[in-house]
């Protein structure tokens, strides 16, 4: 059955749409099967695999009750898509006076466990109704951290979250690991900032993302950066944290 | 009366927070009286002005009813701030029942009005009743843009949320300007990019914020870049926006 894994942090720009489509990829370039979940109104995943208009998303599994099966599409990526469109901006409000409103993701993707070696969850730069329906129904989170300052501090508010997310709605919820990204050698930032991440967090990844212009032109292109630019430090380093997520099983 | 200025991009981490105090702090310096208001739940404007733990914040205002004025406080980067508190996290939620619910900010603003020149309102990423509620009480917008692909993707979405804003809430929302952030001369990517955003946007402002490194420090030191590296690049840039738009007034 399916590994879930939400990637999380209210933080914006920290790099989660990205690790979301690289991640994917280069599990699915391992030979596992590999879902893709746009919860963000913003739609970057989506567009990112050159999706830009489905005839239908997220939005109508959540809130129409459309089986999630018929809205999932194959992309080129090697990745399947259950894709965003522009009625998931109004969800998180409309959630709000719904029943069990925190779990509809989390039953909407029980019949697709089986399916799937990996389903990837890339969320919104919020804490708000999607995102803890994702923390619902994921058991794994993935919480990327830009290599700045300001990524520090909302890390603390995201732990109590995920403790909050344990206590009422998923006790089985477990923080899989923090991974460092726009990682610059050249600033002391940086290494500042990954120093006092490991110290704070032990499972935070080994493999830390590089910034790359690669990386950020890709999506223009409608390309992950493995198809972009293969043998790219980019590249390299989202087939290591493929490889040292898959070795990482469920369980420990 | 105070020219009301609403920071605001739903693409998370495109530098509306660093934009909102450091050209707060650069209108300051011409001797113009600023107030700063954090709006945002991660609260980054708050720390980044050293002020980590307020006793009261801008939640109070918009759903204890409490008197703005008893809520702001000085700086020593020159510019006054009405501080964002933990609570904040819950007031999107929490919103939605209130009545009047998009006017509330509009509401507790108008007896500061006179006493300020400019009220910078920094914005969480996304367009839920937060960022509606600065868009109500704003008579401009400023849109930072970073020089990215994916930053462009969300630009046709805020357009068009700018566009229900006047027609159901704020007529008079004008469109002040697009600032291109984190320039980097030497990549194609930020040259394309601000070429397409300049060809769309004939608004945009002239002067453009260089990625530099020494932005992303100054937070650290709980320090404008005016005061933590007052020649950089980066300073003198914040400088030349500030008088960009004090420049330009109010009404063209
Ligand atoms: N390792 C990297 N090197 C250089 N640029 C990167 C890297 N990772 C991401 N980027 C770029 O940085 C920007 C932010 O990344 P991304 O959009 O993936 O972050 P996000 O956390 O999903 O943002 P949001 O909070 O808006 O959802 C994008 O323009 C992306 O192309
Ligand atoms: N011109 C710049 N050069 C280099 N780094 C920058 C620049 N502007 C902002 N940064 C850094 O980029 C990161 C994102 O900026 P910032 O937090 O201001 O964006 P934001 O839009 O407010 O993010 P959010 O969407 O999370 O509110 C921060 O770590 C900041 O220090
Ligand atoms: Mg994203
Ligand atoms: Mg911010």
């Amino acid at each position: 059955s399916a590994r879930v894994i939400a990637i999380v942090n209210q933080k914006g720009g920290v790099g989660k749409t990205t690790t979301a489509v690289n991640l994917g990829a280069a599990i699915a370039e391992l030979g596992l099967r590999v879902l893709l979940i746009d919860l963000d109104p913003q739609r970057n995943a989506t567009s990112t695999l050159g999706k830009g208009s489905p005839s239908g998303g997220i939005y109508q599994a959540l809130l129409d009750d459309v089986p999630a099966s018929d809205l999932i599409i194959a992309t080129s990526a090697g990745v399947d898509l259950l894709p965003a469109t522009a009625e998931l901006a109004g969800a998180e409000v409309e959630l709000v006076p719904q029943m069990a409103r925190e779990y509809r993701l989390r039953r909407l993707l029980e019949p697709l466990l089986p399916s799937y070696d990996f389903i990837l969850i890339d969320c919104p730069p919020s804490l708000g109704l999607l995102t803890v329906n994702a923390l619902t129904a994921a058991k794994e989170v993935l919480v990327p951290v830009q290599c700045e300052y300001l990524s520090l501090e909302g890390l603390s508010q995201l732990t109590q979250t995920l403790e909050l997310v344990r206590r009422n709605l998923n006790p089985d919820l477990l923080l899989r690991g923090l991974l460092l990204t726009m990682f610059d050698g050249r600033t002391n930032l940086s290494q500042q900032v990954s120093t006092e991440v490991r110290e704070h967090f032990p499972q935070t990844f080994a493999t830390v993302i590089p910034r790359s212009v690669r990386i950020s032109e890709a999506p223009s292109f409608g390309k992950t950066i493995l198809a972009y630019a293969s043998s790219s430090t980019g590249a390299r380093a989202y087939r290591a944290l493929a490889g040292e997520l898959v070795g990482k099983s469920e369980t420990n």
